[in-house]
């Protein structure tokens, strides 16, 4: 494993922990978006069935059961928990999922790399990555204003896909015959989801001013 | 049975 693959797995813990203590310590979920996080825990439900038949290495099973841990945890707050569910903007946050998952299994189902159930719903886990995050970035367009650990949330999202981008080309150039189109294709599309994010984000924190989203 | 190289990825 490389630097930026770990750095990149470390960035997308740390946005997790940000989110969860912002939950916790806030006691409120205002502007998350609870489709986005059904949507992450059926990517990690889909993608991590290898837990039952394989092993890779210790850091990769437990950093697995912690992204679909601390995934069921959060939807747990922003529906079960009695202060943080009411926080919940539910007339704001209506993606319609659907219009994300079906075509991510219907190209999944097309473009794979094996006609078997388990990489059909791996190949559509990565694909339904990509797009996780539309629900959220729909939600924080309608609010306008983000709030710092929010922001930072997404903002720490976007950049673990960043690294895991520089990761691959790391890896292209070191390992011998390491091509994976399906992920690259995918995760370089998911990175250019958060571009417009990043502009707002950086021209913010330039300025030193609160994240405002144009109407 | 060989996991692919992009199975070792989170």
């Amino acid at each position: 494993m490389n630097i930026f693959r770990l750095a990149g797995d470390m960035t997308h813990l740390l946005s997790i922990i940000v989110l969860l203590l912002k939950i916790q310590a806030t006691k409120s979920c205002a502007g998350v978006s609870l489709k986005t996080q059904e949507l992450y825990a059926v990517v990690f439900v889909t993608r991590y069935l290898d837990l039952f038949y394989s092993f890779i290495s210790l850091y990769n099973t437990v950093m697995k059961i912690i992204f679909l841990l601390t995934a069921f945890t959060i939807i747990w707050y922003m529906r079960k928990h009695k202060v943080v569910c009411q926080t919940y903007d539910k007339e704001q946050d209506t993606f319609r999922v659907l219009f994300l998952i079906v075509p991510c299994f219907v190209l999944a189902l097309l473009v794979n790399h094996e006609m078997s159930v388990t990489e059909v719903l791996w190949t559509f886990s990565i694909y339904l990555e990509a797009v996780a995050i539309l629900p959220q970035l729909v939600l924080l367009q309608r609010t306008k204003n983000v709030d710092n650990l929010t922001g930072n949330y997404i903002f720490m999202l976007g950049s673990y896909r960043a690294l895991y981008l520089v990761n691959w080309v790391y890896r292209y150039f070191t390992e011998l015959g390491y091509r994976q189109w399906i992920v690259w294709v995918s995760g370089t599309v998911q990175t250019c989801v958060y571009l417009d994010f990043f502009y707002y984000y950086v021209q913010a924190w330039r300025n030193n001013e609160r994240m405002k989203l144009p109407g | 049975f060989k996991l692919r190289e992009d199975k070792d990825e989170l």
